[in-house]
């Protein structure tokens, strides 16, 4: 999933 | 958390400052685009959705809230805080942001979804989440477009809405150095090519119109650009 490996971004 | 992503953040933090300083000790909004801010809280609250769902670390989430409430905070000032509101510019914010940047961007943002088959599998709350992220990356990427245009027709931009501008540009540009060092030293860092075409896209925006205004600032002329 994009949103797990982009996780930790703003 | 690296150097750059840290710096990008705080410079983004600072552009905000800058401006809800502006709003507030001028009094003023001449020359601010509401668009652009109706945008880009549209951009967090679609964004930051998994504030109530995954918890990544206190950093994270009051950064989060903080984008969220300074933003909304601009836009209630420039819509309802009198006196704020009646040095609003409506008549020259004219950008259609619906169809020219909301529009596009959904459907982007949904054909990506689907072809990406990222969410398959998935649940359809998970499912509706991603898209909402997606889409908030497209529309980040173009969210200052209504403020640039209106800039256009402005003989003079203010120094405050030039830092405002290089600030913003200098958060997106700073974290495609976070991209390319995660890269490097983050072992399984995914590429998210959606992110970093936005993101270049993003930059490119903002570099175009800061190297206009330090052209017309070296030079100690009024600003335009060219049309």
């Amino acid at each position: 999933l994009v949103m797990d490996e982009v996780k930790d971004e703003l | 958390m690296n150097v750059f992503r840290l710096c990008g953040d705080m410079s983004h933090v600072f552009s905000i400052v800058v401006l809800l300083l502006r709003l507030r000790v001028a009094k003023n909004a001449s020359g601010i685009s509401l668009r652009t801010h109706e945008l880009f809280l549209l951009v967090f609250l679609t964004r930051y959705t998994d504030l109530f769902t995954t918890y990544y670390s206190l950093y994270n989430s009051c950064m989060k809230i903080a984008y969220i409430l300074s933003t909304a905070s601009i836009v209630y000032m420039i819509r309802l805080s009198d006196p704020i509101c009646t040095t609003y510019d409506k008549a020259q914010d004219t950008f259609r942001h619906w169809a020219f940047a909301v529009g596009p961007c959904a459907v982007l943002a949904t054909l990506t979804h689907f072809i990406s088959g990222e969410g398959s599998g998935y649940s359809l709350f998970v499912n509706i989440q991603e898209l909402l992220w997606t889409f908030s990356i497209y529309l980040e990427s173009i969210a200052i477009l209504p403020q640039l245009i209106l800039l256009q027709r402005y003989r003079e931009v203010e120094n405050l809405t030039g830092n405002y501008i290089f600030f913003m540009g200098s958060y997106r540009a700073l974290y495609i150095l976070n991209w390319i060092y995660r890269t490097y030293y983050e072992p399984g860092y995914r590429h998210h090519y959606v992110a970093y075409f936005c993101g270049v896209l993003q930059t490119l925006l903002y570099a175009d119109f800061f190297y206009y205004y330090m052209q017309s600032k070296r030079r100690g002329g009024r600003f335009s650009l060219p049309t």
